[in-house]
């Protein structure tokens, strides 16, 4: 009587798009955007490429509706990355839940679903194939590839696909999508998101090129780019039972003590044999013996005895990339002209094994206009954050500051900027679009933003002795 | 340089556990409850049985860590529904992605998800197998499966089954899977859910066993079930290409015409007729024609006329199933014991064709202590939604409301019951907390909010020129 299926991943995000932040047209087409410009700037900064992209927005009246009521438009993303390899092009674009990125390492994508799940909005409101050319640097060939994603098997079906010699050395990504959309409604949005990606990547060239024929340049200012991230062993502060069983049958290690150093970060042989013998474990134990059932209680407690073991180093953070607090402090200053800016990148923390490192700006007066309550700019792992404020673990913490300790009375000419940059953002859904309440980063965007209004409270404090001084 | 590879869908929510509701041992206790609970009332009610629910969680010392640090329980609930045939059993604890809910019905579950995103949980945090034991009505043979789930396939993987021949006349499924958790700091919320669920469900006999010991009994106070939902075709204002083209593919009917009345609900032939000769289409064109290339832009245009023709009848909502007034006004008399109380189901409306059905209740005075604001309670096809309130649809409509108009002023004693019954609930996120805003929802939602204000300030005003008499 009840009916039993299976579905695909892709059909699971087809038919569920307001899970991925395709929930109607004008949030589609800003999600479609945000999509592709991440994908171009992890493919560019992350491998010590100063980013060249371009975006274009433009217009289908031939695919639209007759009295204008399904706008049709194609967004296209160029960037000069490093291209994505022929052998993985239809897959990348075409097989959700495929991804470079499942590694530990700070990039913006991180579920291999992103493309994917803006091709599937476009296959099902304007049933176009997208459209990829691609050269990897140092290739004699760019590869072209047209193709719809099979919603049944989730896998590409090309429709269409080409090499050519490559002219120069050009490398990088060129991707094409077809999508209903409401330019009049996400323009706002659209342009916000590439405006505060600017701000925070100098070292970016951005063109922008509107369905109206508007052209937005953002020139590169600096060749500096910030030090990259690099993929990191496991921590064993974050490890679970499934992760370790999957560690231990792909490991070679003939050893548990070998096992422990070669397999995880931050884990000496000095702490590994420390660990193992206040656990009573013996550390030439082969690790294969733990996955035998009657082992089963003992490699829960190892586990168990992992994730609290204080002898192990924190979590590497040089493997972070945070923005740095020049980088903040200039981007504030070119976006608000205030009279008083500060940054600080705090020391780096980590929850569940996974390191993060908070930053926080503040900017305040000049041409900031007073308002009710601190203009609030998100980053995470370099992403604009735009939506679901109210949601937000940053706003959560900023709403619970006294300002009044600061000197500060609203209305008020006040931005504040937080930039969580960690190998995993606990984002609250797949659209990434608010952080979850995590009380290690509560407790360090906190104590950010304490720090940098402790020296807005001295700024405003000198202004104010002056003031009286001049008036005596 | 970057290494590609594809993760199946159990590997991507066991990676991303937060995205299901299991970001902490404290979140995933009750989680489980829930995902179990609203899978039991899913196959009694839905189905004309008087359900017969028991949920047992139970302490297991010897698995947890030793100085309780790491503390481990088993979820056991168990049904008398319609049970889960043997040949789907292990595909549906052990494959995610694998339900009898992915059609056009308004039923609890919807993902395919839930029971896996806890075993996936309990595995990683516990390592032992779920354990689930069901027979169907009328089956001779109960039958009994112990499985993990293969991370890697996405398939389960049985670690022991067997069958036996049943004594009565029992059918149901008894579900158990043990996690980490933290009863301690879930104990409120668990004890919430299952009260809340409760208030709503008279028909229904729910037995909760805590580790600590204590039992909580609500007993059966009425025979009487709500008209069971029932399962419909798609409405053509929700369809698109994608849906459409499957359809297409699908359906046996040889002309469009045929296609538009058997395959659509609310597509009578003389509305399909007006629709085609609207939109200037011959109604004995082969269906089948439409998915070639050449008919690419008749296709879409068909799509796009048909999700804004007007002459459709509206989604049917018998297809419903709300609670009623007197179920609500009943619950919510006997939660709160107030002095007066109110309900309205609202006439059904439709968002992107589908059909949902908002009912209120309000109760006032009497044993409510005032508070500074109304006391909110969420429910969506009958579950209720107890985090991420700020986050919520009825928390934003709530919120604009002016109480003053009514003459109520804060602190006041005043709860407010919102329920959503649709074919498909927009929500957020994958956990089931907080729904989207959707238009059409906010204005249903704060329709019925004022329809039930408007008695209960006739019924202050009355009790205020009472109070007034009185005096002279
Ligand atoms: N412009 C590009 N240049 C190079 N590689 C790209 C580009 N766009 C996509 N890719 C490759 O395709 C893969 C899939 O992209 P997709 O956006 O679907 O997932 P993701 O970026 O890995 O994760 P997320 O879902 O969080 O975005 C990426 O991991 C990357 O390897
Ligand atoms: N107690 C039960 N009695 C009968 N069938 C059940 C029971 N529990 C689960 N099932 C079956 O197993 C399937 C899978 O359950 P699961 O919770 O994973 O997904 P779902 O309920 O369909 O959707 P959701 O992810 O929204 O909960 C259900 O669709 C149902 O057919
Ligand atoms: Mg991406
Ligand atoms: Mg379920």
């Amino acid at each position: 009587k009840e009916k039993f299926r299976e579905i695909s991943v892709a059909e699971f995000f087809a038919k569920n798009k307001e899970l991925a932040g395709f929930a109607n047209p004008t949030r589609a087409l800003y999600q479609t955007v945000r999509e592709l410009v991440e994908n171009s700037l992890d493919a560019t900064d992350t491998h010590l490429i100063l980013p060249e992209i371009v975006i274009r927005i433009v217009n289908r009246p031939e695919l639209s509706g007759s009295n204008g009521s399904e706008q049709r438009f194609t967004v296209i993303v160029e960037d000069n990355g490093i291209g994505v390899p022929p052998t993985v092009m239809a897959n990348a674009f075409g097989r959700v839940l495929f991804s470079s990125k499942y590694v530990i390492r700070q990039t913006r994508g991180m579920y291999g679903l992103g493309v994917k799940a803006a091709v599937l909005y476009g296959q099902a409101t304007a049933g176009q194939p997208l459209k990829v050319v691609s050269a990897t640097k140092g290739s004699s060939y760019s590869y072209m590839k047209e193709l719809f994603i099979d919603m049944k098997k989730n896998e590409p079906r090309i429709v269409s696909e080409g090499q050519w010699r490559r002219r120069g050395s050009w490398h990088g990504t060129r991707v094409a999508i077809t999508l209903m959309g409401d330019w009049r409604r996400a323009k706002n949005r659209i342009l916000e998101y590439i405006k505060r990606t600017a701000i925070i990547a100098p070292y970016a060239e951005i063109i922008f090129e509107t369905p109206d024929g508007e052209i937005y340049y953002f020139p590169r200012l600096t060749r500096k780019l910030p030090r990259p991230p690099r993929e990191a062993k496991p921590h064993p502060h974050g490890i679970d039972l499934e992760h370790f069983k999957i560690i231990i049958k792909e490991s070679k290690a003939k050893t548990l003590l070998e096992l422990l150093v070669q397999e995880f970060q931050s884990v000496g042989e000095k702490t590994a044999r420390a660990f193992l013998k206040k656990i009573g474990v013996n550390p030439n134990l082969n690790p294969k013996k733990l996955l035998r059932k009657e082992n089963e209680e003992l490699l829960r407690s190892i586990v168990d005895e992992m994730k609290k073991f204080e002898g192990f180093k924190p979590p590497r953070s040089d493997y972070l990339s945070p923005l740095g607090e020049d980088l903040i402090k200039l981007g504030l200053k070119r976006l608000f002209e205030p009279e008083w800016v500060e940054a600080v990148t705090r020391p780096p923390r980590a929850f569940e094994g996974n390191p993060f490192i908070v930053e926080i700006g503040m900017a305040y007066g000049g041409k900031i206009p007073p308002m009710n309550e601190p203009l609030l700019l998100r980053y995470a792992n370099k992403i604009p954050l735009l939506y679901e404020e109210k949601e937000d673990i940053s706003w959560k913490v900023l709403s619970s500051i006294n300002w009044k300790l600061y000197l500060i009375n609203f209305p008020a000419p006040l931005v504040v900027l937080v930039h969580i940059a960690s190998t995993k953002v606990p984002y609250k859904g797949v659209g990434k679009e608010s952080i979850s309440e995590i009380p290690e980063l509560e407790q360090e965007i906190k104590n950010g933003i304490q720090e940098v209004a402790r020296r807005l409270r001295a700024y405003i404090s000198r202004k104010m002795k002056e003031a009286e001084t001049l008036r005596r």
